[in-house]
Order: structure tokens, then sequence, then C-alpha cells
């Protein structure tokens, strides 16, 4: 993310990472003790599961837990390069024991309505600015929910942004998800302290660009495709 | 005239090697006695985790006891913490009890079931005495018309579960997170 901070340990026990041969890819939100949910264009050039591996924990080099991935499944719809229906759900191979440092996230329901300017935080390990260095401890920022009629205006996304999409960031630029954060959560906390997944890093043009927020796959508009899937 | 002897001054006068020597002893004896004493009080205490399932005949399932966070389900989940709290509190197990922390509910044909999970601090040698006197004390209280729990006759006695299913069940809520907004200090 850029112009975010490190996040403290156990602030985002749902984060993970999607890795092959070690190397971090994606990140990807634990929904169940074996479901992530993450973004279809991860899996653009590599779709089989076993080349794939799933890490927990805010360090990639010594992560708390790895699990093995069993299958993924993307959405029937998504055409890669295309950011429509850009979602995806990984089974791991065997289910993680939750714990205070790694555990679940809430699904909004269907109806779950997240207001404009809305805080919400974006969470991963990718570039602290374009083609920027790659952290090795997980980090955050918090961005704001922008209208999609504001995103959508010609000098922004130009009608690029669709009812399955939710756009976050500032027009101002600076702080904004960015290239390896892919497939990580977006997240709004609700009463009682408790967080809820809402959206799925999904593409963008640059990081932190004036005019050119973040762009994320919008987990309600998916809820029942979501359920189909994994039975959550 | 018979002078009497002039007493001198019995000075005991101990070498400060001997002082020293006498110090440690005493320090080292003190050691012995309170050292044990306070790691058997103190240091000797195990947690231990046990899973329950009580009946609630007077509750019926409600499909929003699956929604995670829901009220109905936040508010039925501290009344019942705080009947098991006032049952064991009042017990002969007061000093050992800690918590109890309700997991999922279930359907039943007879209202509704709960898994809960119950917290013990014990010294390691007295498990069993302590498993066997929180099933008796939940027995007791749970076939008087007092309380609104009632034994699950397919699940009568409290199982012991180990630390990690412990944990993952007590971290199985989902969206526990940050604190949000940080607490201004």
């Amino acid at each position: 993310v850029a112009h975010g901070q490190i996040a403290n340990k156990a602030a985002w026990p749902w984060q993970a990472s999607l890795q092959m041969d070690g190397m971090h890819f994606c990140g990807a939100s634990l929904i169940s003790a074996d479901w992530l949910l993450t973004a279809a264009h991860c899996f653009d050039t590599h779709k089989n599961p076993k080349l794939w591996m799933a890490s927990f924990g805010t360090t990639l080099r010594s992560p708390l837990m790895r699990r093995k991935v069993l299958s993924i499944i993307v959405h029937e719809n998504y055409a890669a390069h295309k950011h429509e229906d850009d979602i995806a759900v990984v089974k791991l191979s065997t289910p993680v024991l939750f714990s205070e440092n790694v555990h679940r996230v809430c699904l909004p329901g269907a109806t779950f309505e997240v207001l404009p300017e809305s805080k919400v935080f974006v969470t991963g390990w990718g570039g602290l600015k374009a083609n920027g260095p790659f952290p090795n401890t997980l980090r955050q920022v918090e961005v704001e929910v922008i209208s999609s009629d504001v995103c959508n205006r010609v000098y922004v996304y130009g009608g690029a942004v669709s009812s399955g999409m939710i756009c976050a960031g500032f027009l101002t630029g600076e702080r904004d998800a960015c290239e390896g954060d892919s497939g990580g959560p977006l997240v709004i906390v609700q009463d009682q302290n408790i967080w809820y997944l809402i959206g799925i890093v999904s593409w963008g043009i640059g990081c932190g660009k004036e005019n050119k927020p973040g762009l994320y796959t919008k987990v309600t508009h998916y809820r029942d495709w979501i359920k189909s899937k994994t039975n959550i | 005239m018979y002078q009497p002897g002039i007493l001198e001054r019995r000075t005991l006068s101990l070498k400060p090697w001997m002082i020293v020597l006498i110090t440690t002893a005493i320090v080292l004896a003190l050691a012995i006695i309170i050292g044990p004493l306070v790691y058997f009080l103190e240091y000797d205490q195990t947690t231990q985790y046990y899973q329950a399932s009580f009946q609630i005949p007077s509750i019926d399932y409600n499909p929003d006891f699956s929604v995670e966070h829901s009220k109905i389900k936040t508010d039925l989940k501290q009344k019942i913490n705080n009947e098991i709290d006032k049952i064991f509190q009042r017990s002969s197990l007061h000093n050992n009890y800690i918590k109890s922390h309700v997991g999922n509910f279930r359907p039943n044909n007879h209202g509704l079931k709960a898994d809960i999970l119950l917290r013990f601090k014990f010294t390691s040698n007295s498990a069993n005495t302590i498993k066997r006197q929180a099933d008796k004390i939940v027995h007791k209280n749970l076939k008087s018309n007092d309380s609104f729990l009632k034994i699950d006759t397919s699940l009568p006695y409290l199982r012991e579960v180990n630390g990690a299913q412990a944990e993952h069940v007590l971290n199985s809520c989902c969206g526990l997170g940050m604190e949000y907004p940080p607490v201004e200090r």
C-alpha cells in the first residue's frame, strides 16, 4: 500500500498471502477455516493449485502458518485482463486453527450498505509506491469510499466503474493500494469493533495518483456467488 | 580481703565470617520454606478448558442465531455467560473458575442447544477432582428450576479440550481485529 503504516500484530488476522515458490503474489482474506476470498486476476497466468501456497501472520519471511491450496474457483464470467467479476475463492488443503493472530473476517449480507466517504482500510504486502520496493511486514492504509458517480467522471475513470465495483481512495491521490496488494481485503468496522469485508483489491491506474483512486470488487454484489461456491 | 574477681563484661565477639555464615543460613532456610509455597500457590497453576453442551427448552431456535453478531445472538450469549458465572461463583470452585464462552447455538426438538467452553485454573495434580466437582455443580444447578439452562442428555458431562482447540473456539467469531478508532491516549 502507498503512504500507509506497518500493521500491528493481530490487527488484521484474516489477511493471507498467496505465494508461488515462496514469493508473494497476491493478498487474500480468510472467510472460514478453509476458504480464502481473493481476486480472479491473481490466477491469469498460473491456475494450477499445486503451484500455490497460502501463508498467515504479518510477516512474509516468517509466517505464523502455511497451508497448501487444494482448489481455485474463479468466477465463470471473469475474463483475463478485464476488470469485471474479478473474484475467486481458494480452498485450503487443511483447515487453519483459529487463534488470536489468525481468524476470519465477517462477510456482509447482500443488503449491507457502504456510504460514500465511509472510512475503510486496505491492507497488504504490495509495493510502497508504483514500481517501488515490497515490504516483508504487512502494511495498512485508511482510505475513503468514493461514489461510483464521482469515480465515473471523465477525468477519473470515465465510466469504467461498474455496479460490481467499489471505488476507494482520494482524488488527491497518495493513500492507495498498489501492485502486490491485489486480492487483499478492503474492510469497514461496524459496532462492537467488528470488521466486515466489503472489497477485494482489484485494479487502478498507478498507485496514489491524482484522480486515480483504487478499484475493488464489491463483495456484497457477489454474496450469492460466494455462498454457492463455499456454502458460507 | 578476698577481692571478688571483676567480672569482665562478657562481650560475645562473633567473627565477621560467622555473622555472614549465620545470615546466609537463615536466608537459605527461608528460601527453602517460602519458595515451594509460592511455586505451588502461584506458578503451578494450569489453565484447563472443558466443553459443555446445554439445553435451553424455553427458547426456540431463530435463524438470526446463525447471523454473526446479531443482537439476539449477542444478548443470549451474555445471558448464558452471566448464568454460568453465577453458578460457579457461588460454588466450591469459585477460586478455580475463570470464565465461560458461548460458541454456537444449534436447533433442537426441544428448543435450543448451546455449545459452551468453560475455563478453570488449578494446580496440575487436581485436574480430575476439579472436573468431577464441576460436573456435580453443573448437574445440581441445572436440575433445579432456578436455571433456564438444562443438561443436554446427549452430552451430559464436561469434555476436556486442549489449548489449541480451545483457542480455535475462542477465536471462531468473525471480524475481531484492530481497535478502531484507535483509543486516544
